[in-house]
């Protein structure tokens, strides 16, 4: 079983620290924080790292491609294209690949899910946030996520995700639903995905470190006036985002690359 | 008594919530928060605004010069100037009046203090603070604060700042000191404007809301694991900004702006 996740934000949003936590694993071991003067030179990157994992008795090949160096310059007007590019060669690929003969060992490179990281110190979309999603929203499922949302009070998270909404709304940016009006899904089932739904944005907190809370040790962040917990569902959507991703919507979201985005280029290509 | 203010940090560092909280007063009444695509539009403004105030018993008249726009667009190149220009007029104003028949009544408008507000993601200085930072350091006097550090847990402030430091030291950024070499300062006002200089950038948290801490009323931030309390200087430096600012050093602001920047600015003119 094989899955590609992406995750794309500007540098410093908690993004290898929540890939980390979901996959309790160390994806990124050995990181080169660049400093001001590198990161002023450098164009996005595109970095691709797989790694096995077990997750629920199931062996999962999971990739995950990271951006660096997305919104960190002073001018990032060429922050878009080399994901774009990049999202649109792996369609490219499997094109050319299940046009050939061997389509039976086709290796499957495209993005199934885009983790978009939303700023937690915005008011709303950044105009970054915006020119990407519409970008990129009929090239990939986008699922927007606050980062280091214990910045943010609950009042505070609750008007920031409305806040997002709307603003999605009034730019017609298509991002990934968890709902299906024609499903058949059961009734529980269709409750679970109401719910995802109306938490997205998901707001994150991510840790690598271990404290004690009430005798037991649970992953989170140990300040002077209390402790963060990631696993909390009182005090993040990571285990909401953890389950979705890993346990309910992977096949969905692979389904619906192959479905909807794919298509799209597949029917583009073809009409050329 | 005069004094000017400047304000620099792209949007959603705290910065009017510090204003607010640094003068118990409500300086930013009314903000029209704009949305995505009204910031895309818009170049760097300057905005001022004047409040009487009394502290310590003295009369204050306070100006604060807000940025509204730097570092938020896609392509920040051009949040510079409008700045840079801003702070050269005031001394071009000033040296036009001093230069005057009526040198009585001349009105200071130069700034005295600019606090360069540090996001607490950063891994260290971006491209826009450095670039920001080397343009100004030698027009006004940088005080770097680090907005919303409630984000941080002591050990990541302690980091951050020991890093902020060594970028300064790098790019030979020259920013406000406290501590005065050749000065006839006693012992007790040597020993408080070491800790001072040793405190920076100062690591802050501002909040316009007041919660109830083991039966007393503070200015904090609620969240679901605790409160961080503005005025505790257990959770952070706003104390010390505020009295440094306010109480020990606001004349040597205004001298050092009268004998170091604005006398840089007089000589370079009159040479031309
Ligand atoms: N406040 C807060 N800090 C976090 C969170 N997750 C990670 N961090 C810290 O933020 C810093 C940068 O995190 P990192 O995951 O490297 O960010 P990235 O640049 O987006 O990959 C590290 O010091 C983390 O400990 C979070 O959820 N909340
Ligand atoms: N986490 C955190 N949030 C803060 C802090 N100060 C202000 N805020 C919140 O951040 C949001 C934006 O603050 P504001 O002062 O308007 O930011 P500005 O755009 O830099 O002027 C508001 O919702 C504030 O309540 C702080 O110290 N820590």
């Amino acid at each position: 079983f094989e899955f590609t996740l992406m995750v794309v934000g500007e540098s410093g949003l908690g993004k290898s620290t929540l890939v980390n936590s979901l996959f309790l694993t160390e994806f990124y071991k050995q990181r080169a924080i660049l400093n001001a003067e590198e990161r002023i030179s450098k164009t996005v990157g595109i970095e691709r790292s797989s790694q096995d994992i077990e997750e629920g008795g199931v062996r999962l090949r999971l990739t995950v491609v990271d951006t660096p160096g997305f919104g960190d310059a002073i001018n990032n007007t060429d922050s878009f294209q080399p994901i774009i590019t990049y999202v649109q060669d792996q369609f490219e690929q499997y094109f050319t690949d299940e046009s050939g003969l061997n389509r039976k060992n086709i290796v499957d490179n495209r993005i199934h899910c885009c983790l978009y990281f939303i700023s937690p110190f915005g008011h709303g979309l950044r105009p970054i946030d915006v020119e990407f999603m519409k970008q990129m929203h009929d090239k990939v499922n986008i699922i927007p996520v606050i980062g280091k949302s214990d910045c943010l009070t609950p009042a505070e998270i609750k008007k920031l995700k409305a806040r997002i909404l709307d603003e999605v709304d009034e730019h017609d940016i298509k991002i990934y639903r968890f709902t299906d009006s024609d499903s058949d899904e059961d009734e529980e089932t269709r409750r679970e995905n109401e719910d995802l739904q109306a938490s997205i944005p998901f707001a994150i907190i991510g840790s690598n470190t271990v404290v004690e809370v009430g005798g037991k040790r649970v992953r989170g962040r140990l300040y002077p006036w209390g402790i963060a917990e990631v696993e909390n569902p009182a005090h993040c959507d990571f285990i909401k985002l953890r389950n979705m991703l890993i346990r309910t919507h992977m096949q969905d979201l692979k389904d619906v690359t192959q479905d909807v985005h794919y298509e799209n280029f597949r029917l583009q290509k073809i009409q050329k």
